[in-house]
């Protein structure tokens, strides 16, 4: 499922700094 | 011990949803009852009112970091839609231009794409949130996927609805009044989009929830144990059980004459589904009638197979 839902797995796995959206 | 672990765990959530959320209930509610003196909102009631808003418009401007790569490549076959926002300035709405040399059709994608825009961040917000409940980042990543997919469309109208009234609603962090008039007056189906939002929020409004009873029921939403797919729901319907019950005796504690609050909380639950598998539905509709329209690759991704 995660392979299917980069960017939602990466918010999950990144710290708390700002992404590009 | 137990009722102190139950408004420990309510402050720790109150605290995280402080820090995510930037617009609270609290804040809201002054500026739609103009109790925020000369800082009133500008009001946006029709296309005059609308073209004259850009001046009022303060859209944050994301930096690009570490996404970058990675949504720029996930763009690249749908029109390139998040990078054309990137590098520039947004301007009103998060819209490039508004003149009255456009055609008229494009008026609503656009502001639909700023709403996708603003959308997605508050995606980032809800999933820090929801990273901020003890226990889920625990969970195996696949579930907290899952969770997300599924709860945070649900959670993103329970935070609109603190920004409603019956007249219209608070958008751009409370820099702007929208009538729901004039978002009724938008061509269809756009002008089909918020109406059930209205509804829904001007009877969950009567509830009288504040921030710190929200932050519990954002938790409670996003940990519901029965959503499609699920590898490992026990931990996850514990986690959900003890914030229950730190939202039970929250709502006692807060609110003492309300009777039946949380009950009449959890079965508002069940409308907020229909709400959102209606939503998708009309965006799917989208999708197949508007030739230009592209959606955000993050809101694709959590709606593509959803309901």
């Amino acid at each position: 499922l995660k392979e299917k839902h980069k960017i939602l797995h990466q918010l999950l796995q990144n710290s708390t700094s700002p992404v590009d959206l | 011990p137990e009722a102190a672990d139950l408004r420990a765990l309510a402050r720790h959530l109150y605290e995280a949803y402080l820090k995510y959320f930037p617009l609270t209930k609290a804040k809201a509610r002054a500026i739609l009852s103009g109790k925020t003196g000369d800082n009133m909102p500008f009001v946006i009631h029709d296309m005059k009112s609308l073209m004259e808003g850009e001046q009022f418009i303060n859209c944050k401007q994301v930096p690009i970091q570490e996404l970058q790569h990675q949504t720029s490549t996930l763009t690249a076959g749908l029109g390139g839609f998040a990078g054309a926002h990137s590098g520039s300035e947004y301007g009103f709405l998060g819209m490039s231009s508004i003149s009255g040399e456009e055609p008229p059709d494009t008026l609503e994608l656009r502001f639909f794409h700023s709403c996708q825009s603003r959308s997605a961040e508050a995606v980032r917000e809800v999933t820090e949130f929801a990273k901020s409940i003890p226990g889920f980042s625990d969970l195996d990543l696949n579930d907290q996927v899952t969770l997300l997919k599924y709860g945070v469309i649900e959670v993103l109208i329970i935070m609109m609805s603190p920004l409603m009234n019956k007249d219209g609603t608070l958008i751009s962090y409370g820099q702007i009044f929208m009538t729901r008039e004039f978002l009724k007056s938008l061509r269809k189906p756009f002008s089909q989009m918020m109406e059930p939002k209205f509804e829904f929020s001007v009877k969950f409004n009567t509830l009288e929830l504040d921030d710190s009873d929200m932050a519990l029921f954002l938790a409670v939403i996003i940990l519901s144990g029965d959503r499609p797919g699920l590898l490992n729901v026990k931990p996850i319907e514990q986690l959900q059980e003890t914030v229950l019950h730190s939202l039970e005796l929250q709502l006692k504690l807060n609110h003492p004459v309300s009777l039946q609050l949380f009950a009449k909380l959890l079965q508002k639950m069940t409308d907020l589904r229909q709400i959102v598998t209606d939503h998708v539905h009309l965006i799917q509709l989208l999708k197949k009638t508007e030739v230009d329209m592209c959606l955000h690759p993050l809101l694709q991704e959590i709606m593509k197979d959803l309901y």
